[in-house]
């Protein structure tokens, strides 16, 4: 593992943790996209079919268990706990899932490397990552007030795409392997959308302002 | 079969 893959996937952990600490601790979901959250969830639960019988390493299985725990439990927070829920912005977040669940899934049908189920729902899971950021993207921009935990998760979820783009490079060039086109340009679609969001992440930090995307 | 590389990504 290079130095750029173990970034990216302690970036990815430090903004779920963000996340989880800002639910747990504040017990606040204040401007966080519950379907962005779901989509997650779905996201891991069709991409890791094969972790208890395709063993890659201990760091794999368990960084795999704590991706599937965390997101289903940021759900079930935001649906279930009895506090947790009252902060949701349920009239602000009414992005559709299906707009993005029933593309991708198709796409993923006609655009794979096998057709066969694990390969097809594995493919799908790439397609659904590249895009579950949206509704919480749009999310930010109704939100007058961006609150720290809140911009510093979705920064962190951005830095680490950016991270893995540079491991894909890095490996592209140390490893004997053949090209992943759909890894590649679905990991590239997905860190384009948060361009304009570290456009104004960068802009307020610079001028020691409040974060605000414009409407 | 061969498997992508890329499996053993998050």
């Amino acid at each position: 593992m290079n130095i750029f893959r173990l970034a990216g996937d302690m970036t990815h952990l430090a903004s779920v943790l963000v996340l989880l600490l800002k639910i747990h601790t504040i017990k606040s979901c204040a401007g966080v996209s519950l379907k962005t959250q779901e989509l997650y969830a779905l996201v891991f639960a069709t991409r890791y079919l094969d972790i208890f019988t395709h063993f890659i390493s201990i760091y794999n299985t368990l960084m795999k268990l704590i991706f599937l725990g965390s997101s289903f439990s940021i759900v079930w927070y935001m649906r279930r706990h009895k506090i947790v829920r009252r902060s949701y912005d349920k009239e602000q977040d009414t992005f559709r899932h299906l707009f993005l669940i029933l593309p991708c899934f198709l796409l993923a049908l006609v655009i794979n490397e096998r057709f066969t189920f694990k390969e097809v729902m594995w493919t799908f899971s790439l397609y659904l990552e590249a895009v579950a950021i949206l509704p919480q993207l749009v999310l930010l921009q109704r939100t007058r007030n961006i609150d720290n935990l809140t911009g510093q998760y979705v920064f962190l979820l951005g830095g680490y795409r950016a991270l893995y783009i540079l491991n894909w490079i890095y490996r592209y060039f140390t490893e004997q392997h053949f090209v992943h086109w759909i890894t590649w340009i679905s990991g590239l679609v997905q860190t384009l959308l948060y361009a304009d969001f570290f456009y104004y992440y960068f802009h307020s930090w610079k001028n020691n302002e409040k974060l605000q995307l414009p409407a | 079969s061969q498997e992508s590389t890329t499996k053993d990504e998050l």
